[in-house]
């Protein structure tokens, strides 16, 4: 009947909350105390200096791989989110394909050091100068201030879970074909997470700086496929034959 | 959109393990 706001329990929140908290840790790439033990890793200058002198395409194949790893994760994450699977496959492949890499940026504030403006990325801590080799200091500047700024929230695992799912289940979707399924989804979503915040008695305007976070990530997107069709350009065949047959497909 | 992403397809069919 178009009716989008559906009545829901508090125990069904809890348990909609509980789902996506366990989904989140059993597919989060790396648990927090595996991070903090490897903090203390940073990249040595040569290392860096390493990364910076590695031609444009290879360093482009690294971060395309490593975007892929943690895509699959997100993956498993959405198929194991209470009323994902029961969505039509369009929607599923659609809600993926343009949430996954968001997802992939909220995730990044778990990986990332604020007092040293670092992130975890191929086996150590690296800073945004490591990246200089893309040739896309303006995203990455952007990519680390956003970690930055989601770090600042200082969210909980289960509070970070339900906004990952949150930003997932994005009901205003180009080509979503069952859009009201979707849009309770993640109506519900936003309950549970709106009463999670209260249950961790979080400040009141948490929730408005999080919706804030939603269009800032969908600026990081969109400027990573510029910059793919920017570097697709000057090598269509690395593309073609050497980035994850993943990737191109969500980004292609 | 299911064809043009088969592997994605593919792994929302696998089982979650």
């Amino acid at each position: 009947n178009g009716d989008t706001s559906p009545t829901v329990s508090m125990a069904e929140l809890d348990h909609q909350a509980q789902i996506i908290s366990k989904s989140h840790l059993e597919t989060c790439q790396y648990l927090r105390e595996e991070l903090q033990q490897m903090s203390w890793q940073n990249f040595l200058q040569d290392e860096v200096e390493s990364y910076q002198s590695k031609p444009r395409e290879v360093m482009w194949q690294l971060c395309a791989v490593k975007i892929t790893e943690a895509i699959q994760y997100v993956v498993e994450f959405a198929k194991r989110i209470d009323g994902f699977m029961d969505l039509c496959q369009n929607d599923q492949i659609v809600l993926l394909k343009a949430g996954s890499l968001e997802v992939v940026f909220v995730r990044m504030c778990r990986m990332f050091d604020s007092q040293n403006n670092t992130v975890y990325f191929d086996g150590k801590f690296a800073g945004p100068d490591v990246f200089k080799a893309l040739g896309c200091d303006d995203l990455i500047t952007s990519v680390f201030d956003f970690a930055k700024s989601m770090c600042s929230l200082h969210l909980s695992e289960d509070e970070l879970a339900l906004f990952s799912a949150f930003v997932l289940l994005s009901a205003d979707r180009s080509w979503l074909q069952e859009k009201l399924q979707v849009e309770k989804l993640q109506q519900k979503t936003q309950l549970a997470l709106q009463h999670v915040l209260q249950k961790n008695q979080r400040e009141d305007g948490l929730l408005n700086k999080l919706r804030c976070k939603v269009s800032a990530l969908r600026s990081l997107c969109s400027r990573h496929t510029e910059k793919l069709s920017a570097f697709r350009a000057v090598y269509p065949d690395i593309v073609g034959t050497h980035f994850p047959p993943l990737y191109k497909e969500l980004f292609g | 959109l299911k064809e043009k992403h088969k592997i994605l397809h593919q792994l929302l069919q696998n089982s979650t393990s």
